[in-house]
């Protein structure tokens, strides 16, 4: 799978919304 | 029919918007609904008098986005005393557009051969989620950061579909979008967007426990340039999910 740095910036986003 | 499973757009249940005593005998329900790409104003009118009506006609005031019936009311044979009548009434939303309180007001006359009668009803905003309202996740991250905090507003929904499958496949089928899901600390976030006909796009994070029973909640957080609409963008998730 071609890894854009798309799926780690939303696991990035979804971590920094749940532990600010 | 056989494909079971699919689910079709979130219908809100007809109500009456006229009643025959201010009506003078006739009596109108109604609702809105999305169907392939069009809005459509769903209404039976009853006749309640002990005349013949005729010659109906029906018009909008300006409102916030532009709806305006795109062809005249078909209503081709006079209305008999005691008889009813399904109408589809096509609309678009090139019509003036002029901000109401509140947003989702819309005013209407229905005129017959009797008189004219004004009523005002309120729409659920879903009918203006666009078929076309994915954005490219690129796009979603860029202007996620974008919004400023101060136009970021959090909403809770109680009484939801028990995961966040079900939860998604809901709102797609009324054109809210899942454009990237991630699970932390058990938590299942559903990053979404939805575009508006006037061209607005909001942005939603839903966040849910899994496993929860159906009477869990959902935190919502809406982010869009335009944060008058998110209340009603809010009010519009609730409907489709409860529905």
């Amino acid at each position: 799978e071609l890894d854009d740095g798309l799926d780690e910036a939303f696991s990035r986003l979804a971590e920094s919304r749940t532990n600010p | 029919p056989g494909t079971g499973g699919v689910i079709g757009s979130f219908v809100p249940p007809k109500s009456v918007w006229l009643h025959a005593m201010k009506g003078k005998g006739l009596e109108i329900s109604g609702t809105f609904t999305r169907r392939s790409g069009a809005v459509f104003m769903d209404l039976n009118f009853t006749n309640r008098a002990l005349q013949v009506m005729s010659d109906f006609a029906i018009q909008f005031n300006r409102n916030s986005f532009g709806l305006a019936p795109a062809a005249p009311l078909q209503i081709l044979t006079p209305l008999a005393p005691n008889q009813s009548t399904e109408v589809s009434l096509p609309l678009n939303t090139v019509g003036s557009v002029m901000k109401m309180d509140p947003l989702n007001n819309l005013q209407v006359a229905i005129k017959n051969n009797i008189d004219v009668f004004y009523f005002s009803v309120v729409y659920t905003l879903h009918i203006l989620f666009m078929e076309d309202g994915k954005m490219e996740r690129q796009m979603f991250l860029a202007t996620w950061k974008d919004i400023p905090n101060e136009n970021e507003a959090q909403f809770q929904i109680r009484e939801c579909p028990p995961n966040s499958d079900a939860v998604s496949n809901k709102l797609q089928a009324s054109n809210v979008f899942t454009v990237a899901r991630r699970t932390v600390d058990g938590q299942d976030m559903l990053y979404q967007s939805i575009k508006l006909t006037n061209g607005i796009w909001v942005l939603a994070e839903l966040r849910m426990q899994p496993g929860s029973p159906s009477c869990a909640y959902v935190e919502l957080c809406l982010k869009c340039r335009a944060p008058e609409v998110s209340p009603f963008v809010s009010q519009a998730f609730e409907a489709i999910l409860k529905n």
